[in-house]
């Protein structure tokens, strides 16, 4: 499936 | 960012300047699991190679660096510096035994197949299992200084915290990471023996924790 997000937490 | 997240990464920052001064004021890693400590500066560097990538927020790339220093710096003082304290053949965990699973699995199951994400995906999956060596040794040892312990504990609620973090972030955002998830329960899970020991031994008693 199609990757979208960021990974934005540590 | 939500109060959850940032009391988390504060209790993942306070637990690792612990442990890193604990090391640091007593000359000595008696007792710390240096396997454990390789295993969360591979965790960071495998996850934070986004640093060159993909900028989020000052906070979240200077938190990165911090992390990453810190858990080099712990290295160093346990496997260079203070080697001679260091009780390597109590710290006998085969930790192959974690990283080839790990790596196998973060291969099947991930969000995208590409090298960066791959190693993202290893980063979680390693980070869930890296304090086993350290959970191992205290087990061997059957003791604990106390010091040691609430680096534990600060490390256990920050897992605790992210857990209540993504139930926030589930709700407010309708954001839900997977992998992360599931890894992060599995994590908090292995820490809940040892906070109830905490809680019973440490806190009410004084100096070191002994196993039963």
């Amino acid at each position: 499936r199609e990757f979208t997000f960021q990974h934005d937490e540590l | 960012m939500n109060i959850f997240r940032l009391l988390g990464d504060m209790c993942h920052l306070v637990a690792i300047i612990i442990l890193f001064l604990k090391i640091w004021r007593s000359k000595s890693c008696a007792g710390i699991s240096g396997k454990s400590q390789v295993l969360f500066a591979l965790v960071f560097t495998t996850r934070y190679l986004d640093l060159f990538t993909s900028f989020i927020s000052v906070y979240n790339t200077v938190m990165k660096v911090v992390f990453l220093v810190l858990a080099y710096a712990t290295v160093y003082l346990i496997y260079l510096r203070f080697r001679s304290t260091y009780n390597s053949e109590s710290d006998s965990f085969r930790v192959e035994f974690l990283l080839v699973p790990v790596a196998g699995l973060s291969f099947l199951e991930n969000y995208a197949f590409a090298p960066l994400e791959i190693l993202w995906t290893f980063s979680i999956y390693l980070e869930s299992v890296a304090i086993l060596p350290q959970l191992f040794m205290i087990t061997k040892t059957g003791e604990a200084e106390s010091i040691t312990t609430h680096y534990l504990f600060f490390l256990g609620l920050y897992r605790a915290l992210y857990l209540a973090n993504w139930v926030w972030r589930y709700h407010t955002e309708g954001f839900f990471d997977q992998i992360a998830v599931v890894s992060g329960v599995v994590q908090t899970i292995f820490y809940c023996d040892f906070f109830y020991l905490y809680f019973t031994k440490v806190l009410r008693g004084s100096g070191k924790m002994t196993l039963p």
